[in-house]
């Protein structure tokens, strides 16, 4: 399942993966 | 702090505007008459905003195309480019499941992955060498623009089928340099006349 989702805010979501 | 971001991004994704869904292979799905009119709306309504736009990507798909034609008409000079990675698809399995649409399980890992891998290329906060905001436009398909929203707000994704997006709607999304995101509008419709609105 892409992404946390969890009900906190992941401030380094667009640096945890490579960008395509 | 040399690699830190210092602007903004504004990123609108539109959706096509309405078209002929009776044709088989996607060169016979063109727009419809009431697609075109509705396409010519969105583009007045972008060009009203008095923003200037940095760049235009649209899915390869010919709705898509069609649409870009129409707006890029109100937007002189700005690029456009076309992308693989914005076509239609069918990002997750929904939840709740729907009776009336199920593609078959290996369109999701297909569709899947180009459409994450869509949301992991374009959508992010700007480069640290990006000085001054920038305003994208991104001419795409309901399903990759709700899967996408899902995605940038950290909503579950599998959720995306919840929401639903009128043709040539503006959904304007805000990327703040400390990778904070804001939904500013979500599927804008209302430059349209009622009679003009199309789901389709």
């Amino acid at each position: 399942r892409p992404g946390p989702c969890n009900g906190v805010w992941d401030s380094n979501w667009d640096k945890r993966e490579p960008r395509s | 702090d040399n690699f830190k971001a210092r602007a903004t991004r504004h990123i609108f994704l539109i959706r096509h505007s309405q078209y002929n869904s009776d044709g088989c292979l996607d060169k016979d799905r063109t727009l419809t008459e009431l697609g075109r009119e509705q396409a010519e709306l969105t583009g007045c309504r972008l060009a009203s905003l008095g923003i200037k736009f940095d760049k235009i990507v649209h899915s390869s798909m010919t709705r898509a195309i069609e649409t870009t034609d129409i707006i890029s008409k109100y937007l002189p000079g700005v690029n456009r480019i076309s992308t693989d990675l914005l076509r239609e698809g069918a990002p997750i399995e929904p939840d709740p499941p729907v009776s009336e649409w199920k593609p078959e399980a290996r369109q999701y890992y297909e569709d899947g992955a180009r459409i994450e891998a869509a949301f992991r290329n374009f959508i992010h906060r700007a480069d640290a060498k990006q000085e001054e905001d920038s305003y994208e436009i991104f001419v795409c398909h309901a399903n990759v623009i709700r899967y996408i929203v899902c995605r940038a707000l950290q909503f579950p994704p599998e959720g995306w089928l919840r929401m639903s997006l009128n043709n040539g709607s503006i959904t304007h999304l805000v990327i703040r340099p400390s990778g904070r995101v804001a939904l500013r509008t979500l599927g804008d419709s209302g430059f349209m006349p009622p009679e003009k609105i199309t789901r389709t």
